[in-house]
Order: C-alpha cells, then sequence, then structure tokens
C-alpha cells in the first residue's frame, strides 16, 4: 500500500 | 508576568478537548499577539496549530514572551473542572513553574484555582511554508465528522478527491468499500450549512482515517471546517475559533511508491 510520509518530510525544522 | 481572562471559557475546554488526543506534551507560547502552540503527535505524521489572539480576550497581559510546557492531559483534567459557563483565568509569574487557572461562575459566587506543574519540554518549531492550495473545501463540520466516521467502519484510509463534480471521500476495506460526493452547495439557508468548493487544479490525497477522526474533535468549536489540498501536500484541515484564531490540523499524505 501506499507509504505514510512524515510532517517533517515537508515542514522544515526552524 | 502572563495573565489572560477568557469570558467565554468554554471555548478553552473544547480547544483543549480538540488536542489533547493527539499531543500528549506541548510547549504553549504567550507573546503579544497571543496564546499559540505548535505541535506534532508522537509518530510525526500530524501537527496541531493553534492562535488564540490576544485581541479576543477580555483581559491579556504578557510583560515578555513566555514559553509554558504543559502535559495536555493534565491540563485537560483541570479544565474540565471548570462549568461551561465560568470565566476562565490563566496566570503565570515569572520565573515560577507552575501555571494557575482560576474559574469564576457567571454570578461570582464560586471562584476556584488549580495549580498545575509545568515542564520542560524538547519540541522543535517547524517552519509552516505559505501555499496556494489547489483545492479548497468548505463545509459543515458536522458533515466532514459524519463522513469520517462512517468510512472508519469500512477502512484505514480515506482517498479525497476533488473535481468539478465535487468532492469524493473513498474507502475500502476488508468488508467492501463506500464512496461518499459532496457536491458544492451554497445555495442554502444559513451559510454555515454551505459546501464551497475552490478548484484551481484536480488533486486526489490519501491520508489515514484515524487522524482525521481525530481531529474532528474540534467540531463542536465551529460550525464549518475548511479542507485545503494539493498534490503532495499535507492536508490542512481548519477550525476557527470564535473571532479569536484557529485550530489547523497538517496531516502529511500517504504515497504510493
Amino acid at each position: 500500500g501506499p507509504k505514510q510520509y512524515t510532517i517533517t518530510k515537508f515542514f522544515q525544522k526552524l | 508576568m502572563f495573565e489572560l481572562r477568557l469570558v467565554q471559557g468554554s471555548l478553552l475546554k473544547k480547544v483543549l478537548e480538540s488536542i489533547k488526543d493527539l499531543v500528549n506534551d506541548a510547549n504553549f507560547d504567550c507573546s503579544s499577539t497571543g496564546f499559540s502552540l505548535q505541535a506534532m503527535d508522537s509518530s510525526h505524521v500530524a501537527l496541531v496549530a493553534l492562535l488564540l489572539r490576544s485581541e479576543g480576550f477580555e483581559h491579556y497581559r504578557c510583560d515578555r514572551n513566555l514559553t509554558m510546557g504543559m502535559n495536555l492531559a493534565n491540563m485537560a483534567k483541570m479544565l474540565k473542572c471548570a462549568g461551561n459557563d465560568d470565566i476562565i483565568t490563566i496566570k503565570a509569574d515569572d520565573g515560577t513553574d507552575t501555571v494557575t487557572f482560576m474559574f469564576e461562575s457567571p454570578s461570582q459566587d464560586k471562584i476556584s484555582d488549580f495549580e498545575m506543574k509545568l515542564m520542560d519540554i524538547d519540541s522543535e518549531h517547524l517552519g509552516i511554508p505559505e501555499a496556494e492550495y489547489e483545492a479548497i473545501i468548505r463545509m459543515p463540520s458536522a458533515e466532514f465528522a459524519r463522513i469520517c466516521r462512517d468510512l472508519s467502519s469500512i477502512g484505514d484510509t480515506v482517498v479525497i478527491s476533488v473535481t468539478k463534480e465535487g468532492v469524493r471521500f473513498s474507502a475500502r476495506g476488508d468488508i467492501g468499500a463506500a464512496n461518499i460526493v459532496c457536491r458544492q452547495n451554497a445555495t442554502v439557508d444559513k451559510p454555515e450549512d454551505a459546501t464551497i468548493i475552490e478548484m484551481q487544479e484536480p488533486v486526489t490525497l490519501t491520508f489515514a482515517l484515524r487522524y482525521m477522526n481525530s481531529f474532528t474533535k474540534a467540531t463542536p468549536l465551529a460550525e464549518q471546517v475548511t479542507i485545503s489540498m494539493s498534490s503532495d501536500l499535507p492536508v490542512v484541515v481548519e477550525y476557527k475559533v470564535a473571532g479569536m484564531g484557529y485550530i489547523r490540523y497538517y496531516l502529511a499524505p500517504k504515497i504510493e511508491e
């Protein structure tokens, strides 16, 4: 099935 | 020192109910802008951003920026002790490791205060880029909650697909499959019953229903929910908090490899 991505993949740490 | 007073204390109770199942511990940031929070769930799949603007409170004083680390389950326990009609005050003095919640009954005949220990929480702040979304759906929040709940009995994931036909929510599982299509409907008596779909590009994304269902805990806060989607980006599910701000939930998609 499709892979669950994490939020940190899209939004960079400040 | 930091002090805020909210006459409609039930809003704060509802806000806590909306985030406590998703996030265990979180830092509340207090500044002249307002009372805010950004936190991820333990698996870093979802992120919640809360903003309650200072102008929305009857009283708001923040002498200098302050971060208060709180266990949200404990904070929710304390706020549950406030009556729905109570006025809530939150106070923290500089240099102390506690926060005080004060509840006043509307007739001022009962005043309670609860003191809670603050925590040191290592949390990373993420930069959320401003995005132009390919599709934005505004719909009754109760309808969205119903759809998420119904599809959960069929499968674990929901495929949300926006086309010029409308928005389709689909789930599939061992017992079968379900498709729910909502069409734009702006010709309603009450604006809160409307479904409005703004689409620049057709977009289809897949999400874990468990998180979507957790987001719908915010349903009592707002009659309408806004769902913003772009290909290969986290979805944003937003509930307004009555003239004060918002709760935004971001959920990373599932992507076929």
